[in-house]
């Protein structure tokens, strides 16, 4: 396994969500839970992924923040439900 | 605040007329401003909540004080969540404490109670411009969701963290979202901002961001997806002069907020690349950064920086560790005219780059040059104002031209709000002063003015869309200054609106438009098609079904408030709709050409019979000659019934 100095972190997105708002919350351990599927199709097991997830975007947002190193992000990009994956770039207070 | 609303027109010393917006809008009642920034300080009085009504029974938001129970919600201040999660994964686990959306820093809590802070009497910064504390919403509820952190390689805002905030303030019912922070312009699916605000857009919310300080170079403007309400910043008609009184008779008007000055006491005076340390950079000294300056040389003298990016503030305090008495802050040529008053840990003012020109010349010709600097004074009612700001970010947008951003100007030089109780108004670790208020200067603190009023306006208009506010507040804005003159920039010289998209905001004005050029999410998703998106990834952006148009929109053809042409070859037409959204009425066209450009419109009269009737118009452009390629060009359209003024900037460039 990579060591943790070869891992940064990404966002895994996947567009919006087909629920609504209101029932985000009854839906949201779903949602988390195909995350996992997802990633952990890439990484190789459930488990790790739960590791690597640091957010799930569960209710407008469909997506989630995970450690991964380069070759992770190349492949879950190639999920075909991923719209983009993107460094967690940093901005500055204007 | 305590100027920019009068500036702007909603109150007059003090008194709000029947006819102003506030009044109209209830001062924003019923309406939830969320802030992404660095927290709140709760205990501030901006957010107290004296004869607030019940909190909103829809509001799902929540109050996060596990770990600090002194941290406490109200009716005013309604929610406060933090995310860190995102920042964490970068810089290891933080310590328990700072698990809480308090604001240590003060940008959060200055930027939420312009946008929405209530009234609070007897506000001031040392005893300067004491006045009436109030947010562009005093009556609306605020939120805040802290994703800024102490900085780690020069960013502090992660977006991780901003997409958790963006999608708990849309589940809480936040209307409109207020986010003073940005990075370099990047493709949309890649940016965690556009990304949030498209969905918050979607969701109704209207999300208003800053410009950037990178100006005044071109090309700098960040946070410019259509669907951003996007904020350069500008003047207001109030200076806090602090003279620098030479020797030789001469003086130069400067600009602070130090408690205190050097009155009629003479000095001697040093130029801090003269004052430079051993083994320091020669750079450095001219920047007075801290420990670039020699002490012996400094002690008991008035040292003059030059002006840089790495923070006005560290500057004061480089010279009162060496011993100096005072300092005198002067600007760059790029930053010209516009000097901004700070509350500096000595008596220091700030000054133009021609007198800083002027002041060193003296300091070099002169065998003992000796000066003193004045004590701040207030003074209102100066001019010329507003004019953009140096430091304001500037077009033409880097990744969709046809896009004009940013798309309007607002106050946001020495801006006086409410302020954290855990840091001193300088902000770094070695001023020990509190302040219940504090001034400070940035896109920040204009983007914030435009959420109070997009408040305004939701409150007012309940029915608009994020679009129909933007529409309002752009179409509305104004581009002359106080003397009737066209604004200018820094450096007097007339701005354009690659500085101030459409103009100055004018909210008594966008409360009652006439008309509105309003945008659904369908309009921005075939925009994104006409980027190359296809239909699967617009479904997966927008979840419903979605198919592209077999003929891609014409990406000018997007019905945005302003018009931007910036290949024009031939002749180029871009399609408009507006919405009638005042009375009924005859609206005739009048156009200010770009100079070497025609302008038509087709047709040049529109009749409106219904409140919600849409009319499409078109309007052609060509160069009046083939020596016209070259620079950008600006004119204007105007739509007019004789008493509202539905005003579009043109940007064009011919031949580009």
């Amino acid at each position: 396994r990579p060591t943790f100095a070869d891992k940064k972190s990404y966002i895994v997105y996947f567009g919006g969500h087909s629920h609504s708002s209101e029932e985000a919350s009854l839906l949201q351990d779903r949602v988390v839970d195909s995350h996992y599927e997802i990633l952990g199709s890439v990484l190789g097991s459930k488990e790790k992924a739960q590791d690597a997830i640091f957010y799930s975007y569960t209710r407008s947002i469909n997506g989630f923040a995970a450690n991964l190193d380069e070759e992770e992000a190349r492949e879950i990009s190639k999920h075909p439900g991923v719209i983009s994956v993107f460094p967690n770039r940093g901005h500055k207070l204007h | 605040t305590t100027r920019s609303w009068d500036f702007m027109g909603l109150e007059r010393d003090g008194v709000v007329p029947e006819s102003s917006i506030w009044t109209k809008a209830r001062f924003g009642e019923d309406v939830i401003i969320g802030n992404l920034d660095t927290g709140v300080w709760p205990e501030s009085e901006s957010f107290k909540d004296d004869d607030m009504g019940p909190i909103p029974s829809n509001w799902k938001g929540t109050c996060q004080n596990e770990t600090d129970k002194q941290f406490r919600c109200n009716r005013k201040l309604i929610g406060a969540r933090y995310f860190n999660k995102g920042y964490q994964s970068l810089v290891g686990p933080l310590s328990p404490e700072l698990n809480s959306p308090r604001d240590n820093e003060g940008h959060g809590t200055h930027t939420l109670s312009t946008a929405a802070g209530r009234i609070v009497p007897g506000a001031t910064l040392f005893g300067y411009s004491t006045g009436m504390a109030k947010g562009g919403a005093p009556n609306a509820r605020v939120a805040a969701y802290k994703v800024c952190w102490p900085p780690v390689d020069g960013s502090e805002c992660f977006d991780a963290d901003i997409l958790a905030a963006f999608d708990a303030a849309i589940h809480d019912g936040v209307h409109v979202l207020s986010v003073s922070l940005g990075g370099d312009p990047v493709d949309y699916f890649y940016d965690g901002l556009a990304i949030g605000s498209f969905h918050a857009v979607k969701n109704g919310l209207t999300v208003v961001c800053s410009a950037g300080n990178s100006g005044p170079f071109l090309g700098t403007v960040s946070n410019v997806a259509p669907w951003i309400l996007t904020v350069g910043a500008s003047t207001i008609d109030r200076e806090f002069p602090s003279y620098v009184q030479l020797r030789n008779r001469k003086q130069m008007k400067g600009q602070s907020l130090s408690p205190v000055g050097l009155q009629q006491n003479f000095h001697p005076l040093i130029s801090s690349k003269e004052a430079k340390a051993t083994n320091m950079s020669s750079e450095d000294a001219t920047q007075c950064l801290l420990g670039s300056l020699e002490p012996a040389k400094v002690r008991g003298k008035v040292v003059v920086c030059l002006r840089g990016n790495n923070g006005r503030v560290e500057k004061g305090e480089a010279v009162r560790q060496a011993g100096g008495v005072g300092m005198i802050l002067a600007n760059d040529e790029s930053t010209g005219n516009e000097i901004i008053a700070d509350a500096h840990v000595l008596p220091a003012t700030h000054i133009s780059y021609s007198d800083g020109v002027a002041l060193l010349s003296y300091i070099n010709s002169t065998k003992s040059p000796l000066g003193y600097i004045t004590t701040p004074k207030t003074m209102l009612d100066t001019y010329p104002a507003p004019f953009m700001a140096a430091f304001s970010s500037r077009g033409p947008n880097t990744i969709n031209p046809e896009i004009l951003k940013p798309d309007i100007t607002a106050p946001g030089v020495s801006i006086i709000a409410a302020y954290t109780g855990a840091s001193g108004p300088t902000g770094l670790p070695f001023d020990s002063r509190r302040v219940l208020f504090n001034s400070e200067s940035g896109t920040s603190m204009s983007c914030p003015h435009v959420s109070g009023i997009a408040g305004l306006l939701k409150a007012l208009h309940p029915d608009w869309s994020p679009s129909a506010i933007k529409s309002a507040i752009v179409t509305s804005a104004r581009t002359q200054d106080n003397t009737l003159e066209p604004m200018s920039n820094s450096s007097f010289v007339k701005a354009d609106p690659f500085s101030y998209g459409s103009g100055h905001v004018r909210p008594n004005r966008a409360m009652d438009p006439g008309l509105v050029y309003d945008l659904t999410t369908n309009d921005y998703l075939n925009f994104l098609c006409s980027l190359g998106y296809n239909s699967t990834q617009n479904a997966l952006f927008n979840v419903e079904p979605y198919l592209c148009p077999s003929r891609p929109l014409n990406i000018g053809d997007l019905n945005y408030p302003s018009i931007s042409i910036p290949y024009l070859s031939g002749a180029v037409s871009v399609i408009r709709t507006v919405k009638n959204v005042g009375t009924p009425g005859t609206y005739r066209v009048r156009v200010i050409e770009p100079a070497g450009i025609s302008v038509s419109v087709k047709p040049t009269s529109l009749k409106f019979m219904k409140v919600g009737e849409e009319k499409k118009f078109k309007v052609t452009l060509k160069a009046k000659s083939r020596d016209a390629a070259g620079d950008y060009a600006f004119g204007k359209l105007i739509w007019s019934d004789g008493m509202h003024y539905v005003r579009s900037p043109i940007v064009v460039k011919a031949g580009g």
